[in-house]
């Protein structure tokens, strides 16, 4: 995180807030609704107050705006510059300002008055911008579920270097956004994607290409916005060129960074799972034998690609089959006739024509750190 | 893939607007050129794609170009 240069701040823990006009594209109580929860992802986890008031001079006045607007810094027509901020003070201090021009929302179409509102508040407090692609304090708009919006640790660091910790006895945390040097680093589920790999964890996938040589992080919803965060596992049908992306007992379908329509399915419909079975935990498909392999608890199940249906005999135990990798994974990929098994902080390779482990490695192996 | 970046002219006004708006490059004498490593626009072009965790090149790539397209926050990301 960033606090703005000088480090200037509020001297006063309760703070008022005005409304100064309304946008015509969301109702009154719409925007009096995305304002008081933008303010409100500040107050938990910091000891300010924020209280609307419609007379007098408020700390912080909301206004919108088309174009200029003879602050020294006019807006841009639609697109580009979505808002700005003013550092905390008198006057024109800590008042923020939102582009007319822009479409203003209250759900995952582009642009989330809530979304950019809190984004802007933290500039209001005295926040500057947050190279962390995960805090609310990066400066691009990424944006999906407009019922998640949570404040990362960096966030919550930056709000309570500058006011102090909040005054709730159980002091709030947030997301951190994985490092791929991060020896601790575990994953949800990972991938191959027309020749590189994917590594998910939460709303963020890390990103290695053979020809790269370090990892790129960003959030998922920048790829596919329609996914969910948590995807729970993940495979790759080569022959097909999609990715199926699992979660719950539902998965959906990608080609490139396209979802496929008529998403998500079932998985009990679709590959003929028991109702039993909630979730897979690791899943990877073979291109040669054109053999999909899901791993749920302590079994795995195999799914003919071709056929379209699941093998008989299945499930069959993991330790039978896959002896050495423990009874239950997180993960799996495969690579140049390995397979890639990942369970907490370690990750085995695994040769399935002798049926054992070869290496053991951390998770993060793959980002030469 | 051509073996020499060209960027289109509206790019080129395009990064030096950008530049200009959040990462305070100084508007008068100073433009947009090619094979200028020490100039003040790559310095600031390293120093927008360290901030996004991009690759550092100074030059203006398709991964700089489309961070720069995305819509944004007009605040400074360096302090003026």
């Amino acid at each position: 995180f960033a606090v703005t240069e000088g480090n200037p701040k509020w001297e006063k823990k309760d703070l008022t807030y005005s409304i100064e006009n309304y946008t015509p594209d969301l109702a009154r109580e719409d925007v009096d609704n995305a304002i008081r929860k933008a303010f409100k992802v500040w107050s938990d986890v910091s000891p300010l107050t924020f209280t609307k008031i419609s007379e007098g001079e408020a700390d912080i006045k909301i206004s919108f705006y088309y174009g200029d607007h003879r602050d020294n810094s006019p807006f841009d027509g639609p697109n580009g510059i979505l808002a700005h901020a003013f550092q905390p003070g008198p006057g024109i201090g800590g008042d923020a300002h939102f582009d007319e021009d822009e479409k203003w929302t209250k759900d995952h179409r582009n642009y989330n008055l809530y979304r950019v509102a809190a984004h802007e508040f933290g500039h209001s407090l005295g926040l500057s911008h947050s190279s962390d692609i995960g805090a609310l304090m990066y400066p691009s708009y990424a944006f999906s579920d407009p019922n998640d919006i949570q404040l990362s640790q960096d966030d919550i660091d930056g709000i309570q270097a500058i006011y102090g910790p909040s005054d709730n006895p159980i002091q709030p945390t947030g997301p951190t956004t994985p490092q791929a040097c991060n020896r601790k680093l575990t994953f949800d589920a990972v991938t191959t994607l027309r020749g590189e790999k994917m590594f998910f964890k939460d709303r963020f996938y890390l990103r290695k290409s053979p020809y790269d040589s370090e990892a790129e992080v960003n959030l998922i919803s920048l790829f596919w916005p329609s996914l969910p965060s948590g995807i729970e596992a993940a495979h790759e049908v080569t022959e097909h060129d999609i990715v199926r992306f699992f979660k719950g007992d539902k998965y959906w379908a990608t080609r490139g960074q396209d979802v496929l329509p008529g998403y998500p399915r079932s998985i009990h419909r679709s590959f003929g799972f028991p109702t039993t079975v909630k979730k897979i935990d690791a899943t990877f498909s073979d291109e040669y034998d054109g053999k999909t392999y899901f791993f749920v608890g302590n079994k795995y199940w195999r799914y003919n690609e071709r056929r379209r249906s699941m093998d008989a005999g299945y499930p069959k135990l993991i330790t039978n089959d896959f002896p050495g990798i423990g009874s239950k994974v997180d993960a799996v990929v495969s690579d140049n006739e390995f397979l890639y098994f990942f369970s907490g902080t370690r990750q085995y390779k695994f040769e399935p024509q002798t049926k054992r482990v070869v290496a053991l490695l951390k998770t993060n192996s793959w980002f030469n750190c | 893939f051509p073996a020499h970046l060209e960027i289109k002219e509206q790019d080129r006004e395009m990064v030096q607007n950008y530049l200009e708006k959040f990462y305070d490059l100084k508007t008068v004498g100073v433009k947009l050129t090619k094979n200028k490593d020490s100039s003040p626009v790559v310095e600031k072009l390293k120093k927008m794609q360290g901030f996004f965790g991009l690759k550092v090149t100074g030059k203006p790539d398709n991964e700089t170009l489309t961070m720069m397209k995305q819509p944004r926050c007009g605040v400074p990301d360096v302090s003026r």
